[in-house]
């Protein structure tokens, strides 16, 4: 028996729209100590992996470990059903094809339950090196997601370079060019706020754009966004779950060809 | 030129 109750189904609502601009589908792995999600994109440049841990749910029980594949497509129709107050459970049953969805108003006046087909995905699990990155920059998610939009309209890919200084975000194409620098914030008042970097060693990589965006979906789940870098190895971009998890993006970068 | 790389030129299948 596999059940999960949050009380902030807004939470899960966030999560599927953090992810479903990359994946169709992903197997969500269940156990005791949570759920987990490991997925590439289609083109294997981009790779989602989502941590919520069983403390942070009002309830949770996980008698056996399952793995549940969902079509996020199906996912977010019945998540639509849910109002952004209700509770919702995840129920499933031991070796089940389905996966239950239980959405209860507060009052508990009105209680629905939806019933999913669960999926049977090819797994394709990475195996991802602890990593000491040589930059870590923490910046406000809204501040990223302005600056991945604005220069998305300029080129195809945004270099990105940091030093001790602060960090630049750079992109050119047919229209002319763009650079976005930011600042190390001198003094924290609010540490949603500031801009800061540790850096052990400079780093200048080259992304996609359009995957930058499609990160930046998960705005709405943190106040802050953490960018880690080293030469020659894929971003990681992680955003805080509240208190329930993270959501980290690995993103392969471009190479001199 | 660059080229987009894939998450396989750095990570293993686990």
């Amino acid at each position: 028996m596999f059940e999960a109750r949050l009380v902030q189904s807004s939470i899960l609502k966030k999560v599927l729209e953090a992810i479903k601009d990359l994946l169709n589908e992903a197997t969500f792995d269940c156990s005791d100590s949570g759920i987990q999600l490991q997925a590439m994109d289609n083109s294997h440049v981009s790779l989602v992996s989502m941590n919520l841990r069983s403390d942070g749910f009002d309830k949770y029980r996980c008698d056996r470990n399952i793995s549940m594949g969902m079509n996020l497509g199906s996912m977010t129709k019945i998540l639509k059903c849910a109002a952004n107050e209700d509770v919702v459970t995840m129920k499933a049953q031991d070796n089940a094809d389905t996966v239950t969805f239980v959405f209860e108003s507060p009052n508990q006046e009105k209680v629905s339950d939806y019933e999913m087909k669960l999926m049977n995905l090819d797994q394709e699990h990475l195996g991802i090196p602890e990593t000491e990155y040589a930059c870590v920059v923490r910046l406000p998610a809204g501040e990223f997601a302005r600056i991945c939009r604005d220069l998305s309209q300029f080129g195809e890919s945004v270099v990105i370079s940091c030093t001790k200084e602060g960090v630049k975000f750079s992109s050119a194409g047919d229209i002319g060019s763009a650079n976005i620098k930011l600042a190390q914030t001198s003094n924290v008042d609010k540490e949603e706020l500031a801009v800061t970097v540790e850096m052990q060693e400079p780093v200048t990589l080259t992304f996609a754009s359009r995957y930058l965006n499609s990160f930046t979906k998960a705005t709405s789940l943190s106040n802050v966004v953490q960018l880690s870098m080293s030469p020659d190895v894929p971003l990681v971009v992680e955003y805080r779950i509240g208190e329930i998890g993270h959501i980290r993006y690995y993103l392969a970068p471009k190479i001199e060809d | 030129k660059t080229k987009q790389a894939t998450l396989m030129n750095f990570f293993k299948k686990s």
